[in-house]
């Protein structure tokens, strides 16, 4: 899922 | 990691250590917004959820456990420890009111029909609003300790400083995140009223309080 950057964040 | 998010983090988790300085200093609890911090109880509970089965790092996995922990602690000194210095009659926000549109938006606006990406997009656009109900009581109190005006203030920082990141991550990645983005911008746009009173007063070594 390219989209979800968040995922790697707090 | 870039040196925007780490500050962010970093100041993210000073406003939770002085809230709990405080609170265990004073050994009362007025003046914070029980709603709020069971807000942001639910936004971490439903975004680190994936604790369980996505790793992303030590640091990643640490900070999670930090959050959750810490913010279920302020809500047993509220709650039980401290209870008595609680006065619920100012704490009036209804936080139906963010936590409604929230979910309609995460609804709407999210990576794909997965309980997990729901319920991620769910936390982020409930964070945009969980300090609602504390502005509300600093406005309705109209002054407030400077411990409480810093937590606030660290609180926005950290989510200002995300913004850079976004930035920088999607020159120097070209990856965006455009849900925590905007939810970002919300965020801090809810706080330029406090930042502004707190950098023409407290900044100047004046109470908080309220023109």
């Amino acid at each position: 899922n390219n989209g979800a950057v968040g995922h790697d964040e707090l | 990691m870039n040196i925007f998010r780490f500050l962010a983090d970093l100041s993210h988790m000073a406003s939770i250590v002085i809230l709990i300085l405080q609170i265990r200093k004073t050994k009362s609890a007025a003046g914070v917004s029980y709603k709020t911090q069971f807000l942001y109880a639910l936004v971490f509970v439903t975004r680190y959820i994936d604790i369980f089965f996505h790793y992303v790092s030590l640091y990643n996995t640490f900070m999670k456990i930090f959050f959750v922990t810490s913010t279920i602690y302020i809500l047993y000194l509220m709650r039980v420890q401290y209870k008595p210095s609680h006065d619920p009659n100012i704490d009036t926000f209804r936080i139906e009111y963010i936590i409604a549109p929230s979910a309609v938006l995460a609804l709407i606006i999210n990576h794909g029909y997965t309980l997990y990406e729901i319920l991620w997009s769910f936390s982020v656009w409930l964070e945009s609003g969980a300090i609602l109900p504390q502005l509300f009581m600093l406005q309705r109190t109209g002054e407030a300790e400077t411990l409480t005006v810093h937590y606030i203030f660290a609180l926005g920082i950290y989510r200002l400083l995300y913004i850079p990141n976004w930035i920088y991550r999607y020159v120097t990645e070209g990856r965006v995140e455009p849900i925590a983005f905007l939810a970002s911008l919300i965020q801090t746009a809810l706080y330029s009223d406090f930042f502004y009173i707190y950098y023409t007063k407290v900044m100047q070594g004046k109470k908080f309080e309220l023109p």
